[in-house]
């Protein structure tokens, strides 16, 4: 019965008109643009939730040390690289009507082990981002390091985007091999596909 | 052949929330 009943969506209240069969119900709620989303800044702990259009006022106003930088290719250049512990690197790049996050994440174990992860997030829908490609790219003396992909779109989380390594992974020793004075430049370029 | 100069940023480095440190 339920089945043959169209439901609407649990996002009516913030815009969403859908009304679909209990069984794709599920289904469509994970991507519906007016579900309301977490703040995607990692590392702060932020509780914030709101819409897609919010998203951008949000990280503006409330960490302001997120920078945006527009254009379709820029470096974003990783200051204190060596310092112990573990630290995020944020920036945001406005580019072809849309922000994308810019996350560097240094890890560090019990062992004192390091391991960096750079990754992109769109600040839009899946379907938007699957008409991007990012590319980060490690660059010194005659050495390149790249990796390319679909940026992540808000839905998806960047932490476990990096416990699945889906993202450019590289370890301290590596850093040695592309830092400069404590300083590590990632060359991001994101094209249309 | 003309390259471009792409704008840079510096970006500074945010402290991990304390409980996220040991999560590898």
């Amino acid at each position: 019965v339920a089945n043959s009943v169209l439901f609407p969506c649990t996002y009516a209240f913030s815009g969403c008109h859908i009304t679909l069969p209990y069984n794709e119900k599920v289904d469509h709620e994970k991507v519906c643009k007016f579900r309301p989303y977490p703040c995607p800044c990692p590392g702060t702990l932020c509780k914030w939730l709101g819409s897609l259009e919010a998203v951008v006022r949000h990280l503006t106003n409330e960490h302001d040390h997120v920078i945006t930088l527009k254009g379709e290719y820029i470096i974003f250049l990783a200051t204190n690289i060596n310092l112990i512990g573990g630290f995020d690197w944020v920036m945001m790049q406005f580019c072809y009507g849309f922000h994308f996050m810019l996350v560097l994440q240094k890890q560090e174990n019990r062992n004192g082990d390091q391991q960096f992860f750079a990754i992109v997030q769109l600040i839009g829908t899946r379907q938007e981002a699957e008409g991007f490609v990012y590319r980060l790219e490690l660059r010194r003396h005659r050495r390149r390091l790249t990796w390319e992909a679909t940026p992540l779109s808000i839905h998806e989380n960047i932490a476990t985007a990096i416990k699945n390594r889906d993202c450019l992974n590289f370890d301290t020793g590596t850093v040695q091999l592309f830092e400069e004075n404590g300083d590590l430049s990632i060359i991001v370029s994101i094209n249309m596909c | 052949r003309t390259y471009r100069v792409p704008k840079e940023v510096r970006v500074e480095p945010q402290k991990f929330a304390e409980e996220l440190i040991h999560r590898l």
